[in-house]
């Protein structure tokens, strides 16, 4: 469903050239489970971007459920990226002023469901991360790993068939990871592709195969267990 | 040289309270490495605000230095916050249009520093946590690992005598998140107070002393190895 072929990212800084990605080929097929490892600086986070078609890259082909998304229309990519991708940031990138509530639901009203629709879901991807009690609080109004949980239960809400996670435990505690985890592994189960971004080796055992980076290129790809 | 006592922290929701911390004692000596952990939530990052003099309590003593923190003026507690306390913030908060040589610079303005002096300790605190690479690059161009790197080489740049870090390696790779570690393991020996919230028991077991947070409280507080 996603293949991505020699794909490069360069940013030129003055008379510097950075190198994020120096030519990346991985091809991940519907209902599979990746763990994305590497050190920090790697290129993971910037290879997550052109998978969730939020980047483009400076040369290389991506081909997404058989489509080179180069040759797509911004209609076909604000789709893709509404419906069929669900992106947890690193950073998390929720909105400060809007409550935890509205944050779930920005999808949903791209996604065109009514009002009374659009709060279920949300109300239900809220407690499934744990945060039932949190949902008229605004973003500093959380702690960090709650905010963290706004970012996974916004990315879950429109029951996305992609799910790319960039780091969704960094701050939780191990039981409040392990449920996340959890969530993931039911989602995989139910037949969804999910590829996740973490530097924790328990984390990425959960995955059924682990992808690693080195300075902008895939070192190993491994099937596990 | 950390006293506080009965510390309570209450934040007011419209008609709910929220109980971020219900009376907390922990009593800090000169040179001790402590780690703090904790569930989601539990209070950790409100504690470590207290500590810091970011933030005051609902109710409670604080004593730093033997002097009760609330009778200070606010001078006094600038030159805490600038010249005696490194604060590594869990989201890291970096002045987004400022380079990353310039956010590392900034607490040495306030310390009175001439320009080269500057300029030289903060490139030293750069490349002692691995960016000398990046130094011009601002916030936005780095990594998430990155980000949290300029964190820590802020915290540290006008060497404090206590380091606050609020999950310092939560963005880390384990060989990068174990080089921080060492750097505090280094300023640890040196005398220095290090005060370490995290949620990895691997990152835990390099401190001295481990002080576990649940729900507003502090469940155990126990020396190790
Ligand atoms: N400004 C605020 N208004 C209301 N509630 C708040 C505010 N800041 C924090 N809280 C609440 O206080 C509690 C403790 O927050 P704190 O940030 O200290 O948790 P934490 O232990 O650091 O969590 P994490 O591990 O997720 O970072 C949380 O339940 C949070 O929702
Ligand atoms: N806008 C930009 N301009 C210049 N360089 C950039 C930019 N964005 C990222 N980089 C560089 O590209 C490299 C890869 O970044 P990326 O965010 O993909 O790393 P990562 O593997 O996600 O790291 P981490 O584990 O620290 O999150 C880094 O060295 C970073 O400094
Ligand atoms: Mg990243
Ligand atoms: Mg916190």
């Amino acid at each position: 469903v996603i293949e991505i072929e020699n794909v490069t990212k360069l940013y030129k800084m003055g008379a510097e050239i950075v190198h994020a990605l120096r030519g990346v080929s991985l091809t991940v097929r519907r209902n599979e489970y990746l763990a994305v490892m590497g050190p920090s600086g790697s290129g993971k986070s910037t290879m997550m971007n052109m998978l969730g078609c939020l980047d483009t890259p400076t040369s290389g082909k991506y081909h997404f459920t058989g489509k080179d998304v180069s040759s797509m229309t911004d209609d076909e990519l604000a789709d893709i990226r509404n419906r069929e991708i669900g992106f947890v940031f690193q950073t998390f990138n929720l909105l400060p002023r809007s409550t935890t509530l509205a944050n779930v639901e920005l999808p949903l009203i791209y996604a065109g469901y009514s009002p009374g629709d659009r709060r279920e879901k949300a109300v239900k991807a809220l407690h499934d991360v744990g945060l039932g009690e949190r949902m008229g609080h605004k973003p500093n109004e959380l702690s960090g790993g709650q905010r963290q949980r706004v970012a996974i239960a916004r990315a879950l809400v429109n029951n996305p068939s992609i799910i790319l996670a960039d780091e969704p435990t960094g701050n939780l505690d191990s039981r409040t990871g392990e449920e996340i985890m959890q969530l993931l592994e039911d989602l995989y189960a139910q037949g969804n592709t999910i590829i996740v971004v973490t530097h924790e080796e328990d984390i990425a055992r959960h995955a059924r195969r682990i992808v690693r980076l080195r300075d902008g290129l895939i070192e190993s790809d491994a099937r596990q267990q």
